[in-house]
This record gives C-alpha cells, sequence and structure tokens, in this order.
C-alpha cells in the first residue's frame, strides 16, 4: 500500500552528495 | 490538525523503480509530510505523493545536519534482518543474523556500521536493535 514505504532501500545520495565515512 | 509540511529541493534525477514512488527532478521543490528512517521520505508534489529517496533532497535552508544525531564513535548494538552484498566501495557486505554496531544513524537511511575492523554504509532496513551493551 502507499502507506507503507517501499520494503527495498533506499538509492545511495548521487556520487557528488556523498559523505565519507564516520 | 494542521499538517507541517517541509520543503527540500531535488539535487539529482530520479526515476521511481515501483509504483507508490515519484520521480523526481533536479530542481524541483517537494513537500515532505513523512520521514522513515529507513530513507523513504513521503511527498506531495502538486498532484502527485508518494515515496521519494531523502538522499536525492537538500533542505531548502541547508540546515538539514542539525535533526541528524551526531556519529557515536562508541557504536550501539544491532543486528542484521538481512544480508546485503556491497555494490559500491564505501558500503559493508553482511549475511542476516550478524552482530554489527551503528556508529552514524543518517537520514538517508544508509547507516555508518562498523563489523571488527571494517566500516561501511549498510542498509538501515535490514537492521534491528539488539537492546544490548557491549
Amino acid at each position: 500500500s502507499i502507506k507503507e514505504p517501499p520494503q527495498n532501500p533506499p538509492p545511495r545520495p548521487p556520487p557528488e552528495h556523498r559523505r565519507k565515512k564516520a | 490538525g494542521p499538517i507541517m509540511l517541509e520543503s527540500y529541493r531535488v539535487i539529482a534525477d530520479y526515476g521511481k523503480s515501483s509504483k507508490y514512488e515519484v520521480t523526481l527532478k533536479a530542481g524541483d521543490m517537494v513537500d515532505i509530510v513523512e520521514k522513515s528512517p529507513n530513507g523513504w521520505w513521503f511527498c506531495q508534489c502538486e498532484s502527485r505523493r508518494g515515496w521519494v529517496p531523502a538522499s536525492y533532497l537538500e533542505p531548502l535552508d541547508g540546515a538539514d545536519e542539525s535533526e541528524e544525531p551526531e556519529p557515536n564513535y562508541a557504536g550501539e548494538l544491532y543486528k542484521t534482518t538481512k544480508g546485503y552484498k556491497a555494490v559500491e566501495e564505501d558500503e559493508l557486505t553482511l549475511e542476516a543474523g550478524e552482530t554489527i554496531e551503528v556508529i552514524h544513524k543518517l537520514l538517508d537511511g544508509w547507516w555508518v556500521v562498523r563489523k571488527g575492523e571494517d566500516t561501511g554504509h549498510y542498509p538501515s532496513m535490514f537492521l534491528y536493535r539488539t537492546g544490548e551493551k557491549k
């Protein structure tokens, strides 16, 4: 249903917006 | 009561991969009504409603970091409910049932986790808190 978020992991941010690991 | 909408800007094009998602175009403004910790946010965009990846959104005022918890280098114990094979080099490959430490809960749903000497990003939706202390 549209009330539930998708059950697959969301995409990673676009490469230029990725943050380095903590 | 009234629903508070938060506006975000789309940072890159995103084509939806299932019917309850919304396709995004770079530069679009979207209003978010619900934020799932797994990184899918519910948006209300003119006539369209559905889930969008938080990883493709930035807040209009650039003050997003304030709602994100600080990294916790001591780590918090979680268990994997599902295995995941790393696609990007900064991700971690794990099997279901492994115990790991969560060090940073990022809003995009990809948490930074530690397993022994290795750290990397892992989908938060495949993790549950064990409640145990180290």
